[in-house]
């Protein structure tokens, strides 16, 4: 563990926060995409099944039930207590544009040919790609709530943290995860633009809108 | 053990 991980932990932990403490405080999901936590939701099941199978450490087994925990609140909030919120006019993603692409890119890029670890292949890929529908959703209607865009710089960040945090893993232990790497680079592009936006207008206190 | 590599972050 080092502090890259460490940070890039918490700070996903900050975001998932940020978004359920937004729903509770404004009773409002207006702004989020759904789809894109379903997604969220999905990439955590598929991937936490180790759970089930072996321990890795109290810190491990904590997180990835908050993790779990938090998405099915989250969606919970978006599609019960607060549908009549829930923009869905705008958030109009086709999910099968994503999830057949990766499935089949699951399938030929894998670590082993079995269901745990195919499984836990579609829920890195899925990651990479499951901010798409909000991203998609922000440009739909051409502006972020500012909490919204505080979400998406922290999520961004755990990603652009996790980076660092594969550079110390391969110098100090030469560990490396191929797939995990080429995923959370590609992951992190998507934030790039996002990233820009946030510091020339975000933190000079406007409000998110695009041109 | 069903995972060919331990999957030690999150």
């Amino acid at each position: 563990m080092n502090v890259f991980r460490i940070l890039g932990d918490l700070s996903h932990l900050l975001a998932i926060l940020i978004l359920l403490a937004k729903m509770w405080r404004s009773k409002s999901c207006a702004g989020i995409s759904g789809k894109s936590q379903v997604l969220f939701a999905l990439v955590f099941s598929t991937r936490y099944l180790d759970l089930f199978f072996v321990f890795i450490s109290l810190y491990n087994l904590v997180m990835k039930v908050i993790y779990l925990l938090c998405s099915y609140i989250t969606i919970y909030m978006i599609y019960g207590k607060l549908r009549k919120t829930y923009d869905r006019e705008n958030d109009t993603f086709r999910l099968e544009f994503l999830l057949i692409p990766v499935i089949g890119l699951s399938f030929l890029e894998n670590y082993d040919f079995i269901p745990t670890e195919l499984l836990w292949t579609f829920s890195i890929y899925l990651e990479a790609v499951a901010i798409l529908p909000q991203l998609f959703m922000i440009s739909n209607t051409g502006e972020a709530e500012t909490i919204t865009t505080h979400y998406l710089f922290f999520l961004g960040l755990y990603r652009a943290l996790y980076l660092a945090n594969w550079i110390w893993r391969y110098h100090t232990e030469k560990f490396y995860d191929q797939i995990a790497i080429i995923s959370g680079v590609v992951q992190t592009i998507f934030y790039c633009d996002f990233f820009y936006l946030y510091i020339t207008k975000v933190l000079k206190g406007k409000k998110l809108s695009l041109p | 053990w069903p995972f060919k590599r331990k999957h030690d972050e999150l």
